[in-house]
Protein backbone atom coordinates (compact mmCIF):
# COMPACT_ATOMS: atom_id res chain seq x y z
CA UNK A 1 0.00 0.00 0.00
CA UNK A 2 0.89 3.39 -0.69
CA UNK A 3 3.05 5.17 2.64
CA UNK A 4 0.40 7.48 3.59
CA UNK A 5 3.02 8.42 6.90
CA UNK A 6 0.67 7.70 9.29
CA UNK A 7 0.84 4.44 11.06
CA UNK A 8 -2.37 2.72 12.29
CA UNK A 9 -1.40 -1.06 13.85
CA UNK A 10 -3.60 -3.24 16.33
CA UNK A 11 -3.40 -1.97 19.93
CA UNK A 12 -3.94 -5.50 21.30
CA UNK A 13 -3.89 -9.33 19.76
CA UNK A 14 -6.32 -9.64 17.71
CA UNK A 15 -8.65 -12.61 18.66
CA UNK A 16 -10.48 -12.72 15.25
CA UNK A 17 -14.08 -12.73 17.52
CA UNK A 18 -14.68 -9.44 18.49
CA UNK A 19 -16.36 -7.34 16.00
CA UNK A 20 -14.30 -3.91 17.97
CA UNK A 21 -10.61 -4.04 17.79
CA UNK A 22 -8.50 -1.35 19.28
CA UNK A 23 -6.40 0.04 17.08
CA UNK A 24 -3.61 2.85 17.89
CA UNK A 25 -2.25 5.22 15.29
CA UNK A 26 0.54 8.33 15.23
CA UNK A 27 2.07 9.78 12.75
CA UNK A 28 5.52 8.97 11.57
CA UNK A 29 6.62 11.03 8.60
CA UNK A 30 5.28 14.50 9.34
CA UNK A 31 6.32 15.59 5.94
CA UNK A 32 3.75 13.78 4.46
CA UNK A 33 1.03 15.52 6.08
CA UNK A 34 -0.28 18.65 4.76
CA UNK A 35 -1.16 20.61 7.91
CA UNK A 36 0.72 20.39 11.15
CA UNK A 37 0.28 17.48 13.05
CA UNK A 38 -0.02 19.20 16.31
CA UNK A 39 -0.03 16.39 18.60
CA UNK A 40 3.30 14.30 19.47
CA UNK A 41 1.38 11.12 20.77
CA UNK A 42 0.18 8.24 19.41
CA UNK A 43 -4.08 7.45 19.77
CA UNK A 44 -5.77 4.89 20.83
CA UNK A 45 -9.45 3.70 19.56
CA UNK A 46 -11.62 1.23 19.25
CA UNK A 47 -13.18 0.75 15.59
CA UNK A 48 -16.10 -1.79 15.14
CA UNK A 49 -14.76 -3.72 11.78
CA UNK A 50 -18.85 -4.58 10.97
CA UNK A 51 -20.39 -1.24 11.43
CA UNK A 52 -17.74 1.52 11.40
CA UNK A 53 -16.52 3.47 8.22
CA UNK A 54 -12.47 4.67 8.66
CA UNK A 55 -13.06 7.91 6.99
CA UNK A 56 -15.79 8.88 9.87
CA UNK A 57 -13.53 8.25 12.67
CA UNK A 58 -10.64 10.58 10.66
CA UNK A 59 -13.49 12.80 10.53
CA UNK A 60 -14.00 12.61 14.69
CA UNK A 61 -10.26 13.07 14.74
CA UNK A 62 -10.11 16.36 13.19
CA UNK A 63 -13.07 17.26 15.20
CA UNK A 64 -11.53 16.66 18.50
CA UNK A 65 -8.57 18.93 17.13
CA UNK A 66 -5.92 16.27 16.47
CA UNK A 67 -5.47 16.49 13.02
CA UNK A 68 -6.66 19.75 10.35
CA UNK A 69 -9.24 19.29 8.10
CA UNK A 70 -6.81 19.27 4.87
CA UNK A 71 -5.54 15.86 6.27
CA UNK A 72 -8.33 13.99 6.73
CA UNK A 73 -8.17 11.94 3.53
CA UNK A 74 -4.92 10.80 4.25
CA UNK A 75 -5.65 9.90 7.74
CA UNK A 76 -8.89 8.05 6.84
CA UNK A 77 -6.87 5.97 4.06
CA UNK A 78 -4.21 5.09 6.83
CA UNK A 79 -7.12 3.99 8.46
CA UNK A 80 -8.68 2.25 5.86
CA UNK A 81 -5.92 0.28 4.84
CA UNK A 82 -4.72 -1.22 8.04
CA UNK A 83 -8.83 -2.88 8.69
CA UNK A 84 -8.66 -4.00 4.78
CA UNK A 85 -5.33 -5.97 6.37
CA UNK A 86 -7.00 -7.01 8.96
CA UNK A 87 -10.42 -8.34 7.49
CA UNK A 88 -8.36 -10.07 5.01
CA UNK A 89 -6.27 -11.83 7.47
CA UNK A 90 -9.57 -12.85 9.39
CA UNK A 91 -10.92 -14.20 6.16
CA UNK A 92 -7.72 -15.70 5.21
CA UNK A 93 -7.67 -17.79 8.90
CA UNK A 94 -11.28 -18.28 8.79
CA UNK A 95 -10.49 -20.55 5.47
CA UNK A 96 -7.48 -21.99 6.94
CA UNK A 97 -9.55 -23.22 9.46
CA UNK A 98 -12.11 -24.66 7.50
CA UNK B 1 6.33 10.24 30.83
CA UNK B 2 3.51 7.45 30.31
CA UNK B 3 1.45 10.20 31.28
CA UNK B 4 -2.16 9.16 28.98
CA UNK B 5 -4.58 12.17 27.83
CA UNK B 6 -8.47 10.56 26.98
CA UNK B 7 -10.14 12.57 24.66
CA UNK B 8 -14.11 11.86 24.30
CA UNK B 9 -15.85 13.20 20.95
CA UNK B 10 -18.82 12.01 19.65
CA UNK B 11 -19.59 9.24 21.46
CA UNK B 12 -15.85 7.69 21.23
CA UNK B 13 -12.94 7.62 23.64
CA UNK B 14 -9.57 8.88 22.19
CA UNK B 15 -6.38 7.33 24.36
CA UNK B 16 -3.26 9.60 23.47
CA UNK B 17 -0.27 8.68 24.94
CA UNK B 18 3.02 9.38 24.23
CA UNK B 19 5.26 7.59 20.84
CA UNK B 20 8.89 5.75 21.76
CA UNK B 21 11.79 7.38 20.08
CA UNK B 22 12.27 4.02 18.32
CA UNK B 23 8.26 3.94 16.23
CA UNK B 24 9.43 7.47 15.39
CA UNK B 25 10.84 8.01 11.71
CA UNK B 26 14.30 10.07 11.32
CA UNK B 27 13.38 13.37 10.17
Amino acid sequence: AEDTGVRVELAEEDDCTKSSIALRLWVEDQKKLKGKYKDSGAIEFAFDLDTEVPETVAQEMVDSGFFLEIDVKIVGKSIRDRVSLIKWRRQRSASARN
Amino acid sequence: SSAAQVVHSAGRRFIVSPVPESRLREQ
